[in-house]
C-alpha cells in the first residue's frame, strides 16, 4: 500500500522539486515503485526528469476533471521503478475550477491517488509555491508531509502559516496527516546565516529535522537543465550524496 | 503622478522581494516619493524593512475588503520617503472572497493604487509566487512590470505562462501595462549554468534586459535577518553596488 508524501512549503524556491525529483530518484533505485505526481502548473518535476512540457498533453488537470482516467495520464521516466503523473498549464486555472466543485478538497485524493495507491510503494506530491486548494488536495490526499528549509531568513516567516494549514487540514479533512519530516537545504558552510537558521529550526522541530543537511551545491542547479535528476548527472557529487542520504533515512523512519 | 511597477514572476525564489525593498530604498533615497504595496501574505518585504509581521495588525486585506481606508494602513519605514503596506495573513484567504466579487481584478487599483497614486512618484508591489487573483490585481493596478529571472534551469520554465497572462491582462483589464524590464538575479560567475540562461533570456528578451546583473552575493540574504535593506547593512557590497545601479537604470528609463 503506497505510502504517499507531499512536500511542501509556499515560501517560493526553497527546493519542493528538487528534494522530490531526487529522493524519488533514489527511493526508486532502491527497487521501490515509485510515482511522483506534479502538482504546480509550472511543471519542473517533469523537466527535472527530462521530459519536455507540452502545452497539450494531457495530464494531472484533466485526471482532476474526470476528463480523463488516472491510468490513461501516468508516464514513465528513465529511471527504472519511477512513473510520474505531470501536470500541464491548465493546472493553474483548475484552483478556480475547484473553488465551485462539491468535495473540492478531495479531488486529487478521490480522482487519482486512491485509485493508484496499491500499485507504488511510495507516492511523492510536489506542490506549487502556495496554500491554496491544489496544495490543499495535495495534503488531503497524503499520509504525511515533508517541509523543505531553505537556510535563509525569509524562508523562516512563512512557517508558522504552514503548519497552522497543516494543522486545519489534519483536524477538519485529513485525521491521519504527519510530518513525515524537515529537511534543511542550500545549506551555505561560508555564512554563519545557515547555521543561525539550522539552529532555530532545529529548537522548532526537535527530533523532525532530518539529520541529513542538503548542502548549496551547483550540480544540483546544473542537473535539471540537462533533465537529469543528480544521481544520473554527477552521482559522487555532494549535492547526489546528500540527497543519497537524506532518502536511506526516509526508508528508515518507514 | 506616481508610477507604479509591480516586480512578478510566478516562479518562487527569483528576488522579488529582494528586488522591491532594495531598488525602493535607493530610489527613496534618490529624494523620490515611494511606497512599497506587499501583495504577498508571507510578508517577507515588511520584514526586509525591519517591520515585524503583527498578525492582527490590519493591512493590505483591511483596505482591498474595504474595512479600512488606505491611509489608515499606510506605514512609515525608518527609510525617509519610504511607506509601506503590509500583508499580513488574511490576505491568504483573500483569493477565495474575491473570486466571488464584482470587479474583483480590480480591487487592488480601484480601493488602494488609485487613492494614493497622486502622493508617492514611485509604486512599487511585491507579489507572491503565483498568478493567482492577487498578482491579476497587481498587473491591473500598475503601469508596467519588471520581471526578475533567477539565472538557473527551472526560472526559465515559467516565463511564457507568465507572459501569457500579462498579455491576458493588457489585452481585456489593462491596455497600458507594458514590461518595464527583466533583471536577472543570483548570477554566479563560477558556473556556465548563469551565462546560458543569461544568453537565453537576452535572445528572447533583447532591450528589455537591463543592464545591471544582479550577483550571488550573501550579503543581500543576511540583510533581511537584520530588518534592513542592502543600503543600510552593506552599502559597498557587489549586492548593494548592483541594485544602485538598477535603480539608476530604472530612474533612467523615466
Ligand atoms: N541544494 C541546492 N543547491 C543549489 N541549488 C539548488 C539546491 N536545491 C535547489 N537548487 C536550485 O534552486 C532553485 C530552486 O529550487 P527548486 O526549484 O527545487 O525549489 P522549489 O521550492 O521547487 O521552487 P518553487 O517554489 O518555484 O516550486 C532551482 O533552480 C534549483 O535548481
Ligand atoms: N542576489 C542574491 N544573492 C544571494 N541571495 C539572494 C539574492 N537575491 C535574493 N536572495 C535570497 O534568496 C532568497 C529568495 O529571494 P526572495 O525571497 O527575494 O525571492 P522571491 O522571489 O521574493 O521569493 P517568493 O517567490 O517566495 O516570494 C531569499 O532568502 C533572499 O534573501
Ligand atoms: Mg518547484
Ligand atoms: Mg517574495
Amino acid at each position: 500500500m503506497g505510502k504517499t508524501i507531499i512536500v511542501a512549503n509556499q515560501k517560493g524556491g526553497v527546493g519542493k522539486t528538487t528534494t522530490v525529483v531526487n529522493v524519488a530518484t533514489y527511493i526508486a533505485s532502491e527497487g521501490y515503485k515509485t510515482l511522483v505526481i506534479d502538482l504546480d502548473s509550472q511543471g519542473n518535476s517533469c523537466s527535472g526528469f527530462g521530459i519536455e512540457r507540452e502545452e497539450n498533453r494531457e495530464g494531472l488537470y484533466e485526471a482532476l476533471m474526470g476528463i480523463k482516467k488516472v491510468e490513461e495520464i501516468i508516464n514513465p521516466t528513465e529511471i527504472k521503478n519511477l512513473h510520474i503523473i505531470p501536470s500541464n498549464i491548465h493546472l493553474s486555472g483548475a484552483q478556480v475550477e475547484l473553488v465551485e466543485m462539491k468535495r473540492r478538497e478531495y479531488k486529487l485524493k478521490e480522482e487519482v491517488v486512491d485509485r493508484v495507491k496499491n500499485e507504488y510503494d511510495y507516492i511523492f506530491i510536489d506542490s506549487p509555491p502556495s496554500l491554496g486548494l491544489l496544495t490543499i488536495n495535495g495534503l488531503v490526499a497524503s499520509d504525511s508531509v515533508i517541509i523543505p528549509i531553505q537556510c535563509e531568513y525569509y524562508a523562516l516567516e512563512g512557517l508558522s502559516q504552514l503548519l497552522k494549514t497543516i494543522n486545519i487540514v489534519k483536524h477538519r479533512l485529513n485525521p491521519a496527516l504527519k510530518i513525515e519530516g524537515v529537511v534543511l537545504t542550500m545549506y551555505d558552510t561560508r555564512t554563519n546565516l545557515s547555521k543561525q537558521v539550522m539552529e532555530e529550526v532545529i529548537a522548532y522541530f526537535k527530533k523532525k529535522v532530518y539529520k541529513t543537511i542538503i548542502p548549496r551545491n551547483v550540480k544540483l542547479a546544473e542537473a535539471p537543465s540537462f533533465g537529469k535528476p543528480i544521481k544520473l548527472y554527477d552521482p559522487n557529487s555532494l549535492g547526489a550524496i546528500s540527497y543519497y542520504k537524506l532518502s536511506q533515512e526516509i526508508l528508515k523512519n518507514g
